[in-house]
């Protein structure tokens, strides 16, 4: 029942589809009932979001922007060579973009707001990156984040010491205390054999890692698989399946409007948007509770390339889908009824020294680590969320290494695919791949990792020197996770999605923010600026004042004679042009001290003593006659 | 790509540091003042905090100090020893591809 007179919103399939219904993230209904992601604000940290543009500027949020490439606060793209700066724009515009504005698109969350984190744009390094991560994180609830290492199919790489650190600051402070919700998109490297668990931005345990699908729900050419994608949405697909439409900039070839925005870094904007609506209806979701939210509603669907596998705990996940596509109603749904998850707890096991040889496959290394009831009294850790598997194995070939993880349950998680591109001869040096098949499923119990060499060099040439598990997950059991399971179905018919229904939900807590207000560059030069324009000026009047002082004292020094003024011209009296400025004098008051009077005689409207004043008796001495009596009688010394 | 070398590279040449000083919980100023006397002893300048990681600061050389090998080596030497350092990085540009 809604409609909206945005242009390209027809064409916005991913929102509405009328062609292939179903085939759409399925949030009408959830705007029908007035949310819309109100009160939400989520940032696009990437190449700059044009604010100014129709379908931004009314949700922009100045307070939640900043440039870290330029170091001001205004998040604007600048053109380049390659008129490839739209990227941030063009996401903003999924999340955001205003309706009912005759203006190209609709967000998915129109009603939230949307900043802008400029970071992209120039050389990046890890401190910008952590500052990038926790900027206004008292203002920004999501980070939406369409970038990350290289998607060669050879890199390893993700976030270092400092990334680090942010992310995990900002789920801890971020958001008054809830934690700032991080997504990711999963990466575009599956034309290179890529997989996003050598991607340390995807495979964290504090980001929402967000893959693709195409408009018939199959994994696009581009996408990658990972054991740690937690969901997927739609995107662009090959040549023959329509990409997603949304706001573009329309600075250089841009029109403001595009029908080609495609890739994963597609995909995750719209999960933020997805993000935002739940916390409309519920702010108070920490970090946790949108990955659980995520797990328990995104939904299986008919894909036989897709190898679902169902856990333990009832959760159907694959590689290529992780644990199905995100549903805005059954998302939204959750959040309303939803109470939060317990505390996180963790286990990490000694660093386990093997330097043991990985034989040539179809033989494999296999080591294991049981964990034992007692092992996990202290954290009182019970059932599992993300299992993480730190690794140093040298081989001269990176990526002929296959490295699979079986939790107790026996359930299988591809943690190292093996990639064709990778002969990076440096092998793992304490790298964490990570899991989140075993989500739901008992802790307790022995894990089993299996390395194998799926190269074709003769000599069988890796080595497992170490590997470590960490375990993380909280205190709910089994039969909690079920019975979750059963409330969030009863709750899918809506009956709770109205204003009369609503849990008690906590403030959350007042941080301040790093006051850090650091001149910007541009600020401090105008300061400068004005500053030397003011001294330059004050010293010039300054020795005007004084030349022309000692021009005037030279003219007239009168020690004896009687002072002469300049004969005041009648005519010039007449005319009003006489020179109305008098040196002051010191004149010797009947007292002896020593006053300084402005002469009477030109001295229009000043108060004067009344020993001048008109009426008064002639005094008896002679420093007692008004000027005009004086006639060169006293002495003055200007 | 972002992190090829460009304008508005954090010191010269996008050289600069970052380092976690090794009393987290004191206060606010006496860090930044801890900070100031790492940077000092170092020879280079202290750009600030890190958003808002407590106790992490960046550094960066003077403007027209050389890039001199020497002069990174000196640095490193510096703040390998200082025991107020917990930690200390060199940061160097990171590739990132928008997707």
């Amino acid at each position: 029942s809604v409609h909206f007179n945005d242009p390209k919103y027809p064409q916005q399939w991913h929102l509405n589809n009328r062609r292939s219904p179903g085939r759409d993230i399925n949030v009408t209904g959830v705007w029908e009932r007035n949310v819309t992601g109100r009160g939400v604000t989520v940032v696009v940290v990437d190449d700059g979001v044009e604010h100014t543009i129709q379908d931004i500027a009314p949700n922009y949020s100045p307070e939640g922007s900043y440039d870290l490439n330029s170091n001001d606060p205004d998040p604007m793209p600048h053109p380049d060579a390659e008129s490839g700066n739209h990227h941030g724009t063009r996401c903003a515009g999924e999340i955001a973009a205003a309706p009912n504005n005759s203006f190209c698109a609709v967000g998915v969350a129109f009603g939230s707001r949307i900043a802008g984190i400029r970071v992209l744009d120039g050389p990046l390094t890890d401190s910008m990156e952590a500052v990038a991560f926790n900027k206004h994180y008292q203002i920004n609830d999501i980070y939406s984040c369409s970038w990350g290492p290289d998607d060669d199919g050879k890199t390893v790489d993700g976030p270092h010491q400092l990334g680090r650190a942010a992310l995990q600051h900002g789920v801890i402070a971020g958001r008054r205390g809830f934690g700032s919700i991080f997504v990711v998109a999963s990466g575009n490297g599956g034309q290179h054999g890529d997989n996003c668990n050598y991607d340390g931005y995807a495979n964290s345990v504090y980001t929402v890692t967000i893959g693709a699908v195409d408009e018939e729900g199959r994994m696009p050419f581009y996408a990658e698989e990972c054991a740690s994608m937690l969901a997927v949405t739609f995107s662009g697909g090959d040549k023959m399946l329509r990409s997603i439409v949304t706001t573009d900039w329309d600075l250089q070839k841009g029109t403001g409007c595009t029908e080609g925005h495609t890739g994963t870094s597609a995909a995750a904007p719209l999960a933020a948007g997805m993000i935002a609506l739940m916390l409309q209806v519920r702010p108070c979701l920490t970090w946790r509770d949108v990955q659980h939210i995520i797990v328990f509603t995104a939904t299986q669907y008919e894909d036989r390339r897709a190898d679902w596998v169902t856990n333990e705990a009832g959760f159907s996940h694959s590689h290529q889908h992780g644990f199905g596509l995100l549903n805005a109603w059954r998302l939204v749904n959750a959040a309303k009824i939803w109470t939060s998850v317990p505390y996180l707890a963790s286990y990490a096991s000694p660093v386990l020294r093997e330097d043991k040889a990985v034989p040539r496959a179809p033989h494999a290394l296999e080591v294991l680590w049981n964990v034992s009831r007692t092992d996990l009294e202290m954290s009182g850790l019970k059932t599992l969320e993300h299992v993480a598997v730190t690794v140093s194995i040298s081989h001269p070939r990176r990526g002929s290494l296959e490295l699979t993880l079986f939790c107790p349950s026996g359930m299988m998680s591809l943690i190292g695919a093996p990639r064709g591109m990778d002969s990076d001869p440096n092998g793992f040096n304490d790298w964490t791949f990570s899991t989140v098949r075993c989500w739901g499923e008992r802790a307790r119990g022995t894990y089993r990792l299996v390395v194998r060499d799926v190269g074709d060099e003769t000599p069988q040439a890796g080595t497992l020197r170490q590997w470590q598990l960490t375990l993380y997950g909280s205190a709910w059991t089994p039969v909690d996770i079920r019975d979750r399971q059963r409330l969030l179905e009863s709750a899918m018919s809506g009956k709770y999605l109205h204003d009369g229904f609503t849990l008690p939900c906590p403030p959350g807590l007042k941080i301040p923010e790093e006051d850090s207000y650091t001149i910007t560059p541009n600020t401090l030069k105008t300061l400068v600026l004005v500053g030397s324009f003011t001294i330059f000026w004050t010293v010039y009047y300054m020795l005007e004042i004084y030349l022309s002082q000692r021009k005037v004292a030279s003219r007239r020094v009168c020690r004896s004679g009687p002072c002469h003024w300049p004969q005041r011209s009648q005519k010039a009296r007449e005319e009003g042009t006489e020179l109305e400025s008098v040196p002051l004098c010191n004149r010797k008051d009947p007292e002896g001290g020593e006053t300084e009077r402005e002469d009477p005689a030109t001295t229009s409207g000043l108060l004067v003593p009344d020993l001048l004043s008109p009426d008064r008796s002639a005094p008896e001495h002679p420093h007692h006659l008004p000027p005009d009596l004086l006639q060169g009688e006293e002495e003055q010394i200007c | 790509l972002a992190g090829t070398d460009g304008p508005g590279a954090q010191g010269l040449g996008g050289l600069s540091w970052a380092v976690h000083l090794d009393s987290p919980e004191g206060a606010e100023e006496a860090l930044e003042q801890q900070a100031d006397a790492v940077a000092r002893a170092a020879g280079l300048l202290n750009a600030g905090r890190v958003g808002e990681l407590h106790g992490y600061y960046v550094f960066v050389p003077p403007a027209g100090q050389q890039r001199a090998e020497a002069a990174r080596q000196q640095v490193e030497a510096v703040l390998a020893g200082h025991e107020a350092v917990r930690w200390h990085s060199e940061q160097r540009l990171l590739r990132r591809a928008k997707r």
